[in-house]
This record gives structure tokens, C-alpha cells and sequence, in this order.
């Protein structure tokens, strides 16, 4: 069995945007990212839990993403020149994060990998602000100050030696 | 430039856990997802969001999962377990979900891939519950009887032939 993790990866370079109460229907997430798209704003992560709250007697959602930080305003005010036309609410904008990731085949399969990365960051104080997976794939976003503690944390949690390719990018 | 949507897949074996009002402090996280692999859960999806509530004073999060539908019994009663202990809220469930995904590579370069997906979804009337994202696969969930109508529109939106791999497990 090849070791799950075979790598870590940090992102110092992204903002995180966030869009509240989205109307939930059928529709709202497609224009949402065709405006984007439209400004040629590359997007990197996209959350969307599954939490609807009630506003107005309209069942909504909130949808947040990553992008690259000089990204951030163009899609910032892409967003806020819409929120009227998309009925929802406030648009929120924090750059001071970063993203760190595990990569690896065969995650999902072992339990425990997840739980490891998170121990790792419990460790050292770090809170996670965001989490999205995929079978290869495990990021969390934490506080910018804090994403090159996180990565060492990380790297050393999975015995990872040098060989390993470790991504910065900052 | 090859396309940047090599399949489609569909999973309808899944079931959405979701945790409330977590406190948001260091090692939540990490106890929760220790406590699921102990019982030998694999986890599929996870997503936390960056919205934050206060509980009773303290700032809390949600976060929600995905488990395989056999395992999500299992889950549910280790969480209830240790609601309490955790200090966190309900633990909902629900298993009428079913997981669409498109898989390529280079498809965060190409902001429109995701708003492509999204529309082929709004144009069939289906609701986008979650949304999770990585550099090489966009996951969104939707209703389990929506599952298959899903996998189809999103198939011809990107002029996926027959040779293209979908995969279904049912
Ligand atoms: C909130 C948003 O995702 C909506 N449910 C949609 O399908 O577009
Ligand atoms: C909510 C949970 O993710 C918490 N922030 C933690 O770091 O564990």
C-alpha cells in the first residue's frame, strides 16, 4: 500500500469570498459563477453547505469560494453591482488566509487520514475556518498567519521527508 | 488544450451527515473525524463553511459529510454519543441525496466549467443542496431522484460522447 499522502501544498495567494443568503433555487449558483467567469475570475474552491436559513420567508444559502488574491475585487464588485438583480445578501471579502492540502490516492478509503491533518493543526492552535474534499484532495483554509506553521505541522504528522514535493506559493 | 471535462460520475449510495453549531475552536474538528474513523467510517465529502453562528456566546460552525448510506447508521449514533462531550448541536441526516461530479484536468484555469455545470443543472429544474470543488473535480449533491437526470444533462452540456467514462454506482 503506497502511503495515502504523498504530498502537502500551500496557498498563501488566495482571498475568500463570501455570498449570503442566496436564494434557494434552481439557477442562483449557474449565474453566480457565469458572472464570475464572465470577468475572467478564475475560481479555486467552492463551498456550499447545506445549511438553508430562512430570510424573508425565502429559504436561502450561503455559497463561499477562493480565488486568487488579485482576484478578489474584481469579483467583489462583480458580485455587489449584482446582489440586487440575484436577491441576495451580503457579499464578504477576506484576504487574510491561506490554504492548506494534503494530496494523495486512496484517502477516502483509509479513515483517519482527515482526523490526522486536523490533529496536526489542533496541535498547534490552528483554527480550521473551511474545509472541502475530494478523493484525492483534503484543504482547509486557515488564518494567513498561520498557513506556514500549518504546512510544517502537517508535513511532520505524515512523516513526509524532503522528498516529498512540498508547493509553496506566497 | 485538451477538453477540460474528461467524465461524468454519479453516486447514489450516499448519505449527508451534517453537525450544528460546532465551537469553533482547535481540535474540534480533529475529535470528530478520529471519533468516525475509530468506528471504521470512511468519509466522502467533507465541507465546512466559513460561516460562523453564536451558540449560547460561543462562535460555532456546522459541518456537514458524506459517508457511504450503509455507514451512515454507524455515524449517527457514534455522534450522538458524544454530542454532548463535544459540546455541539443536532446531528441531522439524510440519505435521499445523490453525488454528480464532472472530473478533469486544468479545470480551474477555465472559469466557465463550473457555471457550465451549474447551469446544466438549473436548465433541468435541480436544485444544488452542496457544493464541493478541487483543482481536478467539481461535486455538487443533489435530491437522490434527481440523481440520474443530473448525470444526463450534465453528460451533454459538455458534449461528452459515449467514450467518455461515466461512472454510476447505485
Ligand atoms: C444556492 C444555489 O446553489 C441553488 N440551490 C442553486 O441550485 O443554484
Ligand atoms: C469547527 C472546527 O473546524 C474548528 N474550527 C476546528 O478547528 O476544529
Amino acid at each position: 500500500m503506497p502511503p495515502p499522502v504523498r504530498g502537502v501544498a500551500l496557498d498563501q495567494n488566495q482571498a475568500r469570498l463570501a455570498i449570503r443568503h442566496i436564494p434557494d433555487r434552481p439557477g442562483m449558483a449557474a449565474r453566480i459563477f457565469r458572472l464570475l467567469a464572465d470577468q475572467k475570475v478564475s475560481v479555486d474552491m467552492i463551498i456550499q453547505s447545506q445549511r438553508c436559513r430562512i430570510v424573508d420567508g425565502v429559504t436561502t444559502r450561503d455559497i463561499a469560494f477562493t480565488v486568487a488574491a488579485i482576484d478578489a475585487e474584481t469579483a467583489r464588485t462583480a458580485l455587489i453591482n449584482a446582489a440586487t438583480d440575484l436577491g441576495c445578501g451580503e457579499i464578504t471579502v477576506d484576504a487574510e488566509i491561506a490554504k492548506v492540502s494534503i494530496v494523495g490516492s486512496g484517502m477516502v478509503n483509509q479513515p483517519g487520514v482527515a482526523a490526522r491533518m486536523f490533529a496536526a493543526l489542533a496541535q498547534n492552535q490552528i483554527n480550521i475556518q473551511m474545509i472541502a474534499t475530494s478523493e484525492i484532495k483534503i484543504s482547509s483554509v486557515v488564518a494567513k498567519d498561520q498557513g506556514v506553521q500549518a504546512l510544517q505541522a502537517i508535513h511532520a504528522a505524515f512523516g513526509l521527508s524532503g522528498a516529498e514535493k512540498i508547493q509553496v506559493s506566497t
